[in-house]
């Protein structure tokens, strides 16, 4: 209530002042979000992503089709793009690395995920290109060879590659490591770009806390 | 349901817009630009209990009980100004690995308030 030193009409107490009230409103904002996002503070960003890796992310995004929140045993649903960390690559191959922050102690499982990459083929390619993209899993200290797939690119551009089980499981295990291997035409650069605008990442459907939700009657 | 204006006492909905950019989470926050904290507050004499603004029915219904019951003066606890119509919130924000999340985050803006 505007008038200070009034009663609150609503629970009795002293009525606070309009500034102090809208502290405290702004203060339950951020906790009611962050609560519903299950993180305890808001994230300090570790690497900005550039707009324009942002921009070409975005149009990729496709919500779940409106109106269709999630049912109470079906825990909260989300879309993920996560970008790629190139490790070690040369210009045979590229080094892709995933991290996925578990967001909640129920965990998360990845329903569905694909790779997006960018491949800038030479002017004078005269033949089709083939990608082998090899999906590896951590053994001891090494990584060997889970699965892999084979992709046909005749033209430069955007590729889509749905990934199986394997790596939809070293998803929701935070952590998916992918290695690209052009095959067949030997350039003097790599033909997978991995620079700003044309950083490789992944999209995924996420279920957050919603393997071990006990199911209402 | 009501809005609340000026010096209204009865039960309504009190519009309050957090905007991101004045908070400090612009950078984290993609989309949308802030958002709506709306709130139901306001007083429920036992003449309107049950009226949620939108379903007379039901607060005829409860205002039958109170007379056959003469419950005027007993009714324990009242009744209170409480949200009525909520709506999702969808977010779109970077997480601490610098992901895009896209998430919807059910009943998060209250849309309408009325009388328990």
């Amino acid at each position: 209530t505007p008038r200070a030193g009034s009663q609150c009409p609503a629970c009795g107490g002293p009525a606070l002042d309009v500034e102090s009230q809208r502290e405290l409103l702004l203060d339950l904002a951020k906790r009611s979000i962050l609560d519903k996002l299950h993180l305890s503070q808001r994230p300090a960003l570790s690497r900005p992503v550039s707009r324009a890796a942002l921009s070409t992310a975005l149009q990729h995004l496709h919500g779940p089709p409106q109106g269709t929140l999630p049912e109470d045993n079906r825990g909260q649903e989300c879309e993920i793009i996560s970008f790629a960390k190139t490790g070690l690559s040369n210009i045979n191959q590229t080094h892709l690395d995933f991290h996925f922050s578990d967001r909640t102690a129920g965990g998360m499982e990845v329903q569905q995920a694909s790779l997006m990459f960018f491949v800038q083929l030479p002017l004078n390619a005269t033949k089709t290109l083939k990608v082998r993209v090899l999906v590896l899993s951590p053994h001891d200290t090494n990584l060997t060879l889970a699965t892999q797939h084979l992709l046909e690119v005749d033209a430069s551009g955007w590729y889509q590659l749905p990934l199986g089980p394997e790596a939809q499981a070293a998803c929701s295990r935070g952590h998916l490591t992918l290695k690209l291997v052009p095959e067949g035409q030997v350039t003097q650069s790599s033909v997978i770009l991995a620079e700003a605008v044309h950083r490789p990442f992944i999209m995924a459907q996420v279920r957050v806390g919603g393997k071990h939700r006990v199911r209402r009657r | 349901g009501i809005d609340c204006q000026g010096r209204s006492r009865m039960c309504c909905r009190q519009e309050f817009f957090v905007d991101f950019r004045e908070i400090g989470w612009h950078d984290w926050i993609i989309q949308p630009e802030g958002y709506a904290m709306n709130f139901c507050t306001g007083q429920c004499p036992l003449h309107v209990a049950g009226m949620p603004g939108i379903a007379a029915s039901f607060h005829t219904a409860v205002l039958n009980l109170l007379k056959a019951n003469t419950a005027a003066g007993s009714a324990a606890g009242g009744s209170c100004c409480v949200p009525t119509a909520r709506r999702p919130l969808s977010l779109l924000y970077y997480d601490k690995d610098s992901n895009i999340i896209k998430t919807d985050i059910p009943d998060m803006v209250v849309e309408a308030c009325g009388c328990s």
